[in-house]
């Protein structure tokens, strides 16, 4: 089964 | 202070109606270039990123960076008030601790106005990448919509996979599977019906469908809404407003086997 990724993995903290 | 005043209520009325299943809390960031907004959903799966660039508003002031902490219930509350046509005036002091909205028809005199109660929120802001996207679709919202409600009633997710040939969504559940396929297709007598692929090389995605069909209550906003995609990489929904305005929605995939 594929496993939700979650959105702030790819985007860098500010 | 703030002041930035809109022609028309309906345009925050739908923004507000697209975003508030997704996120309830927020900030609505005001500098002289707009108002933003960025928050992500509580499972951390989807981000929305909102603009409506100061050139929007006629006129639009605001003198100092301001942060409104707004609960977008009670935002939605105070705006069932206003009627679609009505010229919607947000008005903010430099340190708020209400956001100030009237609402006004011209034609019969009335004048609405509301104190909505601000909310201290501490809210991480993430860094945006510009990404040159591997696919880039175009497609009548209405279409977009229509396909991620009917194979949600298949099923959980959707794999989105385009080619040069076109951009098919696929999806397999307990009762069956489904499928759609959307080829490139131009209505010089309808361009809001086209269907654009832009394509660098093709992508293969998979994205769970709950939070797609929350995006499409976006779909009144505009007739048309961009699908920009890159393997191993978040979707990005657009729906893009007058002004250069736009209301943007990410996804990040599901990965595996």
């Amino acid at each position: 089964a594929k496993t939700q990724q979650s959105i702030s993995s790819f985007f860098t903290k500010k | 202070m703030l002041e930035a005043r809109l022609e028309q209520a309906d345009l925050l009325k739908k923004v507000v109606d697209a975003i508030k299943d997704l996120v309830q809390d927020c900030n609505f960031d005001c500098n002289d270039s707009g108002v933003a907004l960025q928050a992500m959903d509580n499972s951390h799966v989807a981000l929305v990123s909102m603009m409506l660039k100061a050139e929007s508003f006629s006129p639009y002031r605001c003198d100092r960076n301001v942060a409104l902490g707004v609960n977008l219930t009670s935002l939605t509350k105070v705006l069932r008030a206003a009627q679609n046509e009505d010229i919607l005036t947000l008005k903010a002091e430099d340190a708020p601790d209400v956001l100030n909205l009237v609402f006004e028809n011209t034609d019969s005199d009335r004048l609405s106005e509301y104190d909505l109660k601000l909310m201290d929120i501490d809210q991480e802001h993430l860094g945006i990448p510009d990404t040159e996207y591997a696919a880039t679709i175009s497609l009548p919202s209405v279409e977009f919509r229509r396909i991620c409600v009917d194979l949600m009633a298949l099923s959980e997710s959707v794999s989105i996979e385009t080619s040069k040939d076109g951009i098919k969504f696929s999806c397999a559940g307990d009762i069956g599977n489904g499928a759609v396929t959307l080829r490139p297709n131009t209505n010089v007598e309808k361009p809001d019906q086209n269907v654009e692929i832009e394509l660098t090389e093709p992508v293969a995605l998979t994205f769970s469908l709950k939070y797609l069909v929350n995006f499409c209550k976006a779909a009144g906003l505009s007739k048309t809404v961009k699908l920009c995609l890159s393997n191993e990489v978040p979707l990005l929904v657009e729906y893009a407003l007058a002004g250069s305005s736009y209301l943007r929605f990410y996804l990040a995939p599901k990965i595996g086997d």
